[in-house]
Formats: structure tokens, C-alpha cells, sequence
């Protein structure tokens, strides 16, 4: 049996909305330990990874470990019946061929229930290893997107330069170029509205502004994204899932040949 | 400009 409860169902939603644009189909391998999903999107440029933690649940249970093959275009589709304020309940039977969803109103005077079948997918698991990386960017999330969007508009790559002075996001196409760049700051009344800088090295890497517009789907997620770099690794893009986990979008950066 | 590679490219499978 697998069942868990989520009170803040919203962050469920929010979760298919930040990865149904890049992947059509994905396994949820549920544990003890809590739900992952791992899958890398059809042209194996990205992967993504989403943890939700066990104990982040309002009630969860998983007496065996299980895989879940959703067709995600379905799950979303099933999760837009859901209203923004609705408790969400996942639940499954062992070796079930199907998952259902419970959607209950906070005042308990609506509940329905919504049944999906689930797939058999070919799992395809590629094992990332402890980084150090050279440069780790924590800035306001809303700023992240605003940047990718429109620095879209110039070119199809977008370049990321971190160094000591800050990070530079720059962009060159036919009407010309763009240079967007963000200095630590010193203070802020919010948190969420820093821009942190944890620098080893400086890095300059180049990535293909599909994706990154892509990952920002997770902004709703979080007011804060985290960029981690390394000299020709995969960038890593990451937003908190609230209290219960996180989202990681891994890009592969363009190298010469 | 730079090539895209795969993602495979950079970690194994499991």
C-alpha cells in the first residue's frame, strides 16, 4: 500500500507545471524514504530530478518499495481538477496498475476522486556524482526567469561568466547583443531577494535558452533558484519545493569540438 | 558557439 497527503496540494500542481513542458513520461519510484523521480527529456540534452521527502507529507506510507510510470500530460491534466486550496492524496495498491489522486476541500464538504492509469517505462537512471563546484549562484528566482526570457529574444545560447565581480548573463544574435549583470548584494531586506556568490574559481559556460526557459517553469516553486557551475559539466538549476524537497534541472553546456 | 553534446556524455548510466 502507498499513500501520501499532502495539505498544501499546491505544490504538487506546482511541480507537474515546472516538468511537463520537458518531459512527456516519468517514473516515480516511491520508498520509504520519500517519492523520486529522475528522467531526462527526449533530446538528452537535461535531466531532471525531484525529491519529496517522506516526512515533508502530512501522512505517508509505502509498505514496498514501487515505480510508478505516469504519462505526466495525463497527471497534469488530472491535477488542473484540483483546486488551489485542495488537500491531495496520491494513493496505490502493491503491484496496482493503476494510481489514484483525492482531492479534498479544506472544508471537507468536497471530495473527489480521479483514477490514472499507470505505464511501464524503461528506466533509465544516470548516476550524478558528488561536485564541488567551482561557482555556486543563489539569486532571486523571478530575476532568473526575467533574464532567460528576455535575453531569449537575442540568441539561441545564452552565456553565463562568473567571476569575483558578480555574474554576467549575455546573449548575441542578429539584432544584436545583450549583457545582464548582477553584482553580489551587500544587503537586502528580504533573503529572497539576495544575490549570493560562493566563488572557487571563475567559470564561463554556454547553454541553449530553450532549456533554461524551460526549467524556470519552477519559479512558482520558490523565490529563490541556485545555479551551480563547473569548468564543461552539466550547470545544475535549483529550487526548493517548499518545505518537502527540491527540483534539479542538469543541463549539459555547449563545448567545442 | 560550442556543440551540444548529450547529457550521457557527462554521467554514466546506473
Amino acid at each position: 500500500m502507498f499513500e501520501a497527503r499532502l495539505v498544501h496540494g499546491n505544490l504538487l500542481k506546482k511541480v507537474l507545471d515546472a516538468i511537463k513542458d520537458l518531459l512527456t513520461e516519468a517514473s516515480w519510484d516511491c520508498a520509504d524514504s520519500g517519492i523520486q523521480l529522475q528522467a531526462m527529456d527526449n533530446s538528452h540534452v537535461s535531466l531532471v530530478s525531484v525529491n519529496l521527502r517522506a516526512e515533508g507529507f502530512d501522512k505517508y506510507r509505502c509498505d514496498r518499495n514501487l515505480i510508478m510510470g505516469m504519462d505526466l500530460t495525463s497527471m497534469s491534466k488530472i491535477l488542473k481538477c484540483s483546486a488551489s486550496d485542495d488537500i491531495i492524496t496520491m494513493k496505490a495498491q502493491d503491484n496496482a496498475d493503476t494510481v489514484s489522486f483525492i482531492f479534498e476541500s479544506p472544508s471537507q464538504e468536497k471530495v473527489s476522486d480521479y483514477q490514472m492509469k499507470l505505464m511501464n517505462l524503461d528506466q533509465d537512471h544516470l548516476g550524478i556524482p558528488e561536485t564541488e563546484y567551482a561557482c555556486v549562484i543563489k539569486m532571486p528566482s523571478g530575476e532568473f526567469a526575467r533574464i532567460c526570457r528576455d535575453l531569449s529574444n537575442f540568441g539561441e545560447n545564452i552565456v553565463i561568466a562568473c567571476s569575483k565581480e558578480g555574474v554576467k548573463f549575455s546573449a548575441a544574435g542578429d539584432i544584436g547583443t545583450a549583457n545582464v549583470k548582477l553584482a553580489q548584494t551587500s544587503s537586502v531586506d528580504k533573503e529572497e531577494d539576495a544575490v549570493v556568490i560562493d566563488m572557487q574559481e571563475p567559470v564561463t559556460l554556454t547553454f541553449a535558452c530553450r532549456y533554461l526557459n524551460m526549467f524556470t517553469k519552477a519559479t512558482p516553486l520558490s523565490p529563490q533558484v541556485s545555479l551551480s557551475m563547473h569548468p564543461d559539466v552539466p550547470l545544475v538549476v535549483e529550487y526548493a519545493i517548499g518545505e518537502i524537497g527540491q527540483i534539479q534541472y542538469f543541463l549539459a553546456p555547449k563545448i567545442g569540438d | 558557439e560550442g556543440r551540444q553534446h548529450p547529457i550521457e556524455m557527462f554521467y554514466a548510466r546506473e
